[in-house]
């Protein structure tokens, strides 16, 4: 594993630590996507699929079994628990995630690296999670300004993208056999997807004002 | 010798 890489793992658990800790000290999820943690929640649950099947090494099958409980755990808090539940902007968070899932999930269908169960989950996941911050960048953009942790959670989310990015660079000319395209396109999209944010996010940094995301 | 496993990563 090189350096990119445990980074990349690193600052994907410090989002999550970011989001637990603004659910869990302010008693509140408004400004977070419920659309966009659920969308994360099956993410996790497809892919793990070879948790039981393939051991690959222990920092992998903790960090897996880490990424389902908490993930779902965050969208348990957002459903059921009263004070956090009251304070979901539901009539923000309007965006029809299903599709999302209908669409990815034919797509995985169609290309795959093989036409097994788990395969054809693994290549669910990964299309799902590139578009998974979809339902949360809308929210933002709609509600306008974001909380400081809000904009950390998806700050450190975007910069595990790119960190990844980074990673296969790496292991592109330090790998033998380094060909991984269904997992490096579609971070590709998945990181474009955070460029507009981070562009109001550095300005914000910049000029050390709050973050703001015109309409 | 053993292929490295297709999804090592997270």
């Amino acid at each position: 594993m090189n350096a990119f890489r445990l980074a990349g793992d690193i600052t994907h658990l410090i989002s999550i630590l970011v989001l637990l800790l603004k659910i869990y000290a302010t008693k509140s999820c408004s400004g977070i996507s419920l659309k966009t943690q659920e969308l994360y929640a099956v993410v996790f649950l497809a892919r793990y699929l070879d948790l039981f099947t393939d051991f690959i090494s222990v920092y992998n099958s903790v960090m897996k079994v880490v990424f389902i409980l908490s993930s779902v755990a965050i969208v348990w808090c957002m459903r059921r628990h009263r004070a956090v539940k009251r304070s979901y902007d539901k009539e923000l968070d309007t965006f029809r995630h299903y599709y999302l899932v209908g669409a990815c999930f034919v797509f995985a269908l169609l290309v795959h690296e093989k036409f097994t169960f788990q395969e054809v989950f693994w290549a669910f996941s990964i299309y799902l999670e590139a578009v998974a911050i979809i339902p949360q960048l809308v929210l933002l953009q709609r509600s306008g300004n974001v909380d400081n942790l809000t904009g950390q959670y998806v700050f450190f989310l975007g910069a595990y993208r790119a960190l990844y990015i980074l990673n296969w660079i790496y292991r592109y000319f330090t790998e033998a056999k380094f060909s991984r395209w269904i997992a490096c396109i579609s971070g590709l999209v998945q990181t474009a997807l955070y460029a507009d944010f981070f562009y109001y996010y550095f300005l914000s940094w910049k000029n050390n004002a709050k973050l703001n995301l015109p309409a | 010798k053993e292929q490295p496993h297709a999804h090592d990563e997270l």
